[in-house]
């Protein structure tokens, strides 16, 4: 089983040679430049993925991308569900960086009635109440949701019903999900609370 | 050294406790219902703190909410700025979970001359070119950054100068920082690349 760290570290190697103006090699210590990783460190979590790259000339650009691309599984677009159009909603449907790295907010969904067939930054809200046939017609595997926490687990029951297997939680609440959906949460406070830690303690990160 | 997914959990310990209706004691099985972790892993995490609740008793509620507040460092109030009142900016504004939690949002820098002067959410916008004046004077150590990647780097460079020493980053992009410097990325779009991963590879988190 690869570390979930190397997982978090090969994305930025893709997005390091997504943005890299050359075309030919790159060395591990020019990716380790860009990503701020040791060449070391990076040297060592792509042989979790076969042999790649000549030592002493480096790697190959798009041979290193096209393996990236296939073991990070997006050489294709995935078609993502946003729940709750409110503040948080609204300034993750601006974002860019998910599109750019092929994560396609199709679908966002909302039970405000006010918000429900209006369009945010050329996505139509829908009402969630029909998720489960937009979920399964767009064929939706990845959902955000940004839904107060009284709400997180009920939405998140019904999206797992309708067939929804990962999801990117905003929520500061624990939810609880079957073991064969992948759950991540971002707990912003948390990571303050992370930094109010390491001053308070004087940790060197 | 503590692990750092320790502190992380140590934050969610906090916060069920700070949630939590009862005045006297809990266990640590009524602290893994609630947090979703173990309950041989939080009494792991807390004998790095010292020994305190009874085994069979439990944990009292106050003695252990102090306790984590003096570790985590939160039995003060945290100034913080955030550093681009664009959509993300003006979003994280709107939420209360930082002031409930110890962190007050007290002063939004920007460099848009349309935006400085005017209030968001109770909360003036402030010319970043004043920063390090408002800093000094405000007793602000921690800050959030939220302006474009080509940006990012020189704005954490003034507020190192002046004086902010931990720094929570949503710009996808590697800022440099010096070794005392406490700084943590939140990375949207590459926590849905690990998603992805994990859909790929059917591995189960
Ligand atoms: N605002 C932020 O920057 C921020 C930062 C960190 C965490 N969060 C968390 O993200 C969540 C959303 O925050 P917000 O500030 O956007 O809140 P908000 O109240 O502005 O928006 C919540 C949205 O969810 C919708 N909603 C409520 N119940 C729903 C349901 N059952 N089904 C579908 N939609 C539903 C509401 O109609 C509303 O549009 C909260 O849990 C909050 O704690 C917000
Ligand atoms: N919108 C999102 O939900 C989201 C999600 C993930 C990451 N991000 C990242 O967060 C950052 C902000 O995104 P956004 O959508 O809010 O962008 P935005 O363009 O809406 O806002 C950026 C703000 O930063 C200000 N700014 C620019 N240069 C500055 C400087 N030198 N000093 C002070 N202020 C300056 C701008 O005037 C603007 O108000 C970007 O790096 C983006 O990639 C945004």
């Amino acid at each position: 089983k690869i570390p979930s760290m190397t997982v978090r570290r090969l994305f930025l190697y893709y997005r390091a040679l997504l943005e890299s103006k050359d075309t030919s090699v790159i060395s591990s210590e020019e990716l380790a430049e860009i990503t701020g990783f040791s060449a070391a460190q990076i040297r060592k979590d792509l042989t979790y993925f076969g042999q790649f790259g000549t030592p002493g000339r480096g790697y190959n650009i798009d041979q290193l991308k096209q393996k990236l691309i296939q073991i990070l599984g997006v050489d294709r677009e995935w078609n993502v569900a946003l729940v709750g159009a409110g503040n948080l909603g609204r300034a993750l449907l601006t974002y860019q960086g998910f599109k750019q790295q092929g994560f396609k907010v199709s679908t966002v969904f909302d039970k405000d009635k006010e918000k429900v067939g209006k369009s945010y930054h050329g996505v139509l809200i829908s009402d969630f109440a029909h998720a489960k046939e937009i979920i399964k017609s767009h064929d939706i595997r990845i959902a955000i949701i940004a839904v107060p926490a009284v709400a997180a687990q009920e939405v998140v029951d019904q999206l797992v019903e309708a067939g929804v297997s990962a999801i990117l939680n905003f929520v500061p609440y624990r939810i609880k999900v079957p073991p064969h959906i992948k759950l991540l949460n971002i707990d912003m406070a948390a990571e303050l609370g992370r930094l109010s830690y390491y001053l308070t303690n004087d940790v060197v990160l």
